[in-house]
């Protein structure tokens, strides 16, 4: 593994064209191509290290461990695959958070999930708060059509809510999570939603 | 009873009902309390040549009037509340496609998420849409944007200390590139913006911060590029132009109060949590 490609597509994502959008159309696809491929390679540099930080006794089984680890590069339109399959095939959905700052951080994170009735646990056990949040007409819509004109296939399984939760991750370190399906109550808050149009 | 109330920890944001717009932000904390309205508008791009009428394009922002952008028929507002996070959906038309705006609980900033496009040109106008951040701050033509990330330098309306500056743009005469933020203070607040993207922007009004999120021009400025910002997508030979989805981050603090938050926010949005996803058995957590 290295990160050449990383290098180059760092170098891009500084290039002054590419800041301000002063480049040819054709140029500015070759720069997300680019990028693209330098994000590709570094994931695979992060789903390494992770697997080592995770556990070490996965060093042995190393190559294993790295194809298991799964990034969602494309959160912004509401499309993560692990975390949507994970949890309706009746498994738990592991989710690794790492913070590359050197001070700890206290934030709530958001995966897309297909199910209500979830829970979700640190790493010790410790039930953790969480809430569900009711996908909206338009990120739907957002999603179908960029994942249609950009991978260039349908998005698959019906995503439901943004499952919202707390995180709190040490400096230059990660913390582990475990979502898990739970019909119980104590499980996800689902928003309460209210709409309002002009007066009513 | 014409108002709703959003967030549920010291930071509270309140929208009028029937128009379903923004017009208090309320920090109980702080004792911060002033009216704020975020309001979406366009410039027409200068259809022109090299010649005559220098147009509006990739390296030339040349505004050719303001126009705002009107919610079309009743305003809907889906407000969405639980124990981490409040949120407030709006779509103001087709092409502002979606704004979200969140309060994260023990946050005391709001998040605004943006999806505008694509950008409609039918009527032979190219378009650069803006946001405005609108408060009753009396900020005597100031304002802060940062230096490529860094230092926040202070800019002054229609002035350059260095030399004798004659407007002839009074809008792009006056906007700077922003990377990481831009604040207004007066003598007891200051109204900090950060952003997660190169964009542009500037302070044209007293109290006010506008940001430009998106452009889309059909005339080539002549400055070198040799073609229209103008970029499509095309799905199954069915081009429409690009959507854009962002985000930008609002605070106001009492005077001499922002400039921690702009320092380690402004690292915490460049360096995002990294997640990595991967799936066990059962729902044995261990």
């Amino acid at each position: 593994l290295n990160i050449d490609a990383l290098a180059d597509a760092l170098a891009i994502a500084q290039h002054h064209d590419a800041v301000s959008g002063t480049e040819r159309e054709h140029v500015a696809a070759d720069y997300a191509k680019r990028l693209s491929i330098g994000y590709a390679e570094a994931e695979k540099v992060v789903a390494s290290s992770l697997a080592l930080l995770v556990d070490s006794r996965l060093s042995s089984r190393h190559e294993d461990a790295v194809t298991k680890f799964q990034q969602c590069p494309l959160l912004n339109i509401s499309y993560c695959p692990p975390s949507e399959a994970a949890l309706s095939n009746g498994k738990s959905l592991v989710i690794v958070v790492y913070n590359p700052l050197g001070w700890k951080r206290e934030e709530a994170i958001r995966v897309p999930v297909s199910t209500e009735g979830v829970i979700v646990h640190d790493s010790d056990g410790k039930e953790i708060e969480s809430q569900l949040l009711p996908l909206s007409n338009a990120s739907l819509s957002i999603r179908n059509y960029h994942v249609k004109a950009y991978l260039g296939r349908s998005p698959g399984e019906t995503i439901k809510y943004w499952l919202a939760f707390s995180v709190s991750v040490p400096p230059l370190g990660f913390s582990t999570y475990i979502v898990s399906t739970d019909k119980r109550a104590g499980s996800s808050t689902i928003s309460e939603v209210y709409t309002s149009e002009g007066n009513k | 009873d014409l108002t709703a109330e959003v967030g549920q920890g010291n930071l509270k944001l309140l929208y009028t009902t029937n128009e379903g717009k923004l017009a208090r932000y309320v920090n109980s904390r702080s004792l911060v309390e002033t009216s704020a309205q975020l309001t979406y508008s366009y410039y027409s791009g200068y259809n022109g040549t090299d010649r005559e009428n220098q147009a509006s394009g990739a390296y030339i922002f040349r505004p050719n009037g303001t126009f705002p952008i009107e919610s079309e028929g009743q305003v809907s507002l889906t407000i969405m509340r639980g124990p981490l996070v409040d949120e407030v959906h709006q779509q103001l038309n087709p092409w502002i496609y979606q704004v979200i705006t969140r309060i994260y609980k023990g946050k005391e900033h709001a998040e605004v998420e943006f999806n505008i496009g694509p950008i409609p040109v039918d009527d032979g106008v190219g378009k650069e849409i803006i946001t405005k951040i609108t408060t009753d701050m009396v900020t005597n033509k100031t304002f802060y944007t940062d230096s490529n990330g860094r230092d926040f330098i202070e800019r002054v309306r229609d002035y350059r200390e260095d030399w004798d500056l004659q407007v002839h743009q009074p809008v792009s005469g006056n906007y700077y590139p922003i990377n990481l933020g831009v604040y207004i203070k007066d003598e007891s607040t200051e109204l900090s913006v950060l952003v997660d993207r190169a964009v542009g922007g500037s302070s044209l009004v007293d109290g006010q911060i506008e940001l430009m999120l998106h452009r889309r021009l059909l005339h080539d400025d002549s400055r070198g590029v040799g073609e229209a910002l103008n970029e499509e997508v095309c799905v199954l030979d069915k081009c429409r132009g690009l959507t854009v989805q962002g985000k930008f981050y609002i605070r106001i603090d009492p005077l001499g109060d922002g400039a921690k938050w702009r320092r380690k926010f402004g690292q915490e949005i460049y360096s995002p949590l990294l997640l990595a996803f991967t799936e066990q058995d059962g729902n044995n957590w261990t």
